[in-house]
């Protein structure tokens, strides 16, 4: 017959495994893992159910940031949106779907084919523009990534549109010039209109592990992030590094992505993710 | 961080004169930390410890006895780092390296590469073109993704880069166009011919179908995984998946210029024994390296 010291055990370390493996990492797991024992000891939690109720619920008091509505940092149209991110984490993609979603609203989007530098960057979003309804401004061959933001924001501002989004080429954060690039892409933006950009999204992929922490720290100090959308969630990586990232810097998770497609894009829900991460 | 784990371990082993088994539980606590930290996976990380361990304490046993009168000639914290190298160099090494399979003389190579979406494959792809043409190949690089917009485009413009034809044909399906391209590469006498695939989860039954079946038409020679040094724990079971579906020959790490640790990559090679042949180490076409363990260990030790 187990006492319950060997059950707590048992169950602290199932639980480790799951938040391990769900790349939670260790430091984020260790908090959480020490926190529910210090419940265990005190005799705090009576059974299994209560102890990973109590998990889902220091889970979505990390997740739970308080943050205002999406766009609203924008006082008057257009909302500018710069999305960033690692090489291949969903960028281009994710803004053809942020764009067809304000198009479904009846808003008037216009896209930034910023990205100047990576084969056929251009032509991928201009291809997606033609998908969901949307135009798209690039540049001049040959122009700077500062300067066809500069271009389509002001293009914004002038020709009314709503919404203006602008997609970055990919880039890893160890790279300071790259990084101070898309700084002054950023500064362009701010330039041809005031306060912008509204929201700074920074792209996460969902099979991403603890590089998630170093990319999220790196683009933040560079641009002020001021959300995260996590993508291919469609997979099986469950993307539990968003635990440690979001308790570290605070940001909110506003969309995730969950497939290639234009629709598939999802506004992000704390109790159906962490329901996914610990299932 | 890793280097701090392995910084603690190593201070908690200097000066000791005569290491315990304590000792080592220790030392193996701070590492265990820091090795997920750099996403190897859980239960690599069991064994490897497990087996440094092992290794640490028949090297106690052999040390004392030459200690006995005159200086050791290692000092345990230089024994705990050198075991924790040798032991990650022998996890990630294999026999052949970068080579490739060669197909039989007269018939062109193929090179087929898969993996999940964005990691690097078509990027890859023209780098491994550019790699082989230098080594006197003649090179056909075949655009076979159709579903993402613009991924036919991003092959030809990468193709002309390195100087390497890229076939495409619009209006076929993947299979279509790997077989036309074989066909064509078989005619032009070209030594090595290389599949750009579209990115795909390994749990779309569909699509792995599909790649099942431009294997049983061209029968590959290699069959290259592309994952990005920056996979966390996940990287495991999406190895696994393409490797039971299709019989993995090799992998190809890339994104290594980042400060990923890479420790994903160390799963794979020790849990389903495929090799690891290629490293992308930068964005443009000549930053693709044959993968070199000792550099790997030393990058995930820090
Ligand atoms: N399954 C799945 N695939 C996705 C998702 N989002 C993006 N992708 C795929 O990921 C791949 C890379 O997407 P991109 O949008 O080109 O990524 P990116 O960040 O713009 O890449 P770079 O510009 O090269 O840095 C493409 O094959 C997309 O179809 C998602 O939510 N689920
Ligand atoms: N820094 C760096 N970037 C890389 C490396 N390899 C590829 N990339 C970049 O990663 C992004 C994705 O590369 P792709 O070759 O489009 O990836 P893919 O696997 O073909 O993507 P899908 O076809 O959508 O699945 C691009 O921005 C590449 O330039 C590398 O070794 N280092
Ligand atoms: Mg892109
Ligand atoms: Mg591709």
């Amino acid at each position: 017959f187990s006492g319950k010291k060997e059950i707590d055990a048992a169950l602290l370390e199932d639980i480790e495994e799951t938040l391990l493996t769900g790349d939670v990492g260790a430091a984020t797991t260790k908090r959480l893992v020490d926190a529910l024992r210090d419940r265990l000891d005190r005799n705090d939690l009576a059974d299994s159910e209560r102890v990973w109720e109590a998990l889902r619920e220091d889970s979505r008091r990390i997740l739970s940031v308080d943050s205002p509505g999406f766009g609203s940092a924008a006082k008057q149209s257009p909302l500018v949106i710069l999305m960033v991110g690692v090489n291949g984490a969903g960028k281009t993609t994710t803004t053809a779907k942020l764009a067809g979603r304000y198009k479904q609203a009846g808003q008037k989007v216009l896209l930034a084919a910023a990205d100047t530098f990576r084969a056929a960057a251009v032509q991928q979003l201009e291809m997606w523009g033609q998908r969901v309804g949307v135009t798209v401004h690039k540049a001049k061959d040959g122009a700077k990534p500062s300067a066809v933001v500069y271009e389509a924001v002001a293009r914004g501002v002038a020709e009314g549109f709503d919404v203006v989004i602008a997609d970055t080429a990919g880039r890893l954060q160890n790279k300071a010039p790259l990084m101070e690039e898309l700084r002054k892409t950023r500064d362009a933006a701010g330039k041809a209109c005031p306060g912008a950009p509204h929201e700074v999204l920074l792209v996460l992929d969902a099979v991403t592990g603890q590089n998630a922490l170093s990319q999220a720290k790196e683009f933040r100090e560079a641009l002020d992030v001021t959300g995260v959308v996590l993508t291919k969630l469609d997979g099986t990586a469950k993307g539990g590094v968003i635990l440690a990232v979001v308790d570290e810097f605070k940001l909110p998770v506003r969309f995730i992505g969950v497939g290639e497609k234009a629709d598939d894009l999802r506004d992000f829900d704390t109790a159906e993710f962490i329901e996914a991460l610990f299932s | 961080t890793l280097t701090e784990g392995f910084r603690k371990a190593r201070q908690k082993l200097t000066g000791v004169a005569e290491l315990t088994e304590a000792d080592i539980e220790a030392a193996l606590r701070d590492v265990r930390l820091s090795l997920l930290e750099a996403d190897v996976e859980l239960n690599v990380t069991r064994r490897f410890l497990g087996r440094v361990k092992e290794k640490m304490l028949g090297q106690v046993v052999k040390l004392r006895a030459e200690s006995q009168g005159k200086k050791a000639t290692i000092t345990p914290d230089q024994l705990f780092v050198k075991a924790c190298q040798e032991e990650l160099v022998a996890m990630m090494s294999s026999p052949d390296g970068a080579q490739l399979t060669e197909a039989p003389k007269g018939t062109p190579t193929i090179v087929m590469m898969v993996g999940l979406q964005g990691q690097g494959k078509t990027t890859t792809s023209a780098k491994l073109a550019k790699l082989l043409t230098e080594e006197g190949k003649k090179v056909l690089l075949v655009a076979a993704d159709l579903q993402r917009p613009a991924a036919v485009e991003q092959l030809t413009v990468l193709g002309q880069k390195v100087n390497v034809p890229v076939f495409s044909a619009p209006n076929s399906t993947p299979v279509e166009v790997c077989r036309r391209a074989l066909a064509l590469a078989k005619v032009q006498k070209k030594d090595v011919v290389i599949f750009d695939t579209a990115g795909r989860l390994a749990i779309d039954t569909v699509l792995m179908d599909e790649l099942r079946a431009i294997k049983s038409e061209t029968k590959p020679q290699n069959i290259l995984l592309v994952v990005n040094a920056a996979i966390g724990q996940n990287a495991l079971a999406t190895a696994t998946a393409f490797h039971d579906t299709l019989g993995l020959t090799g992998i190809a790490l890339t994104m290594l210029d980042g400060d990923a640790r890479g420790g994903a990559a160390l799963a794979i090679r020790e849990v389903t024994g495929i090799p690891i042949r290629y490293a992308g180490v930068g964005e443009s076409l000549d930053k693709l390296e044959a993968f070199r363990p000792d550099g790997m260990a030393s990058r995930i030790l820090g």
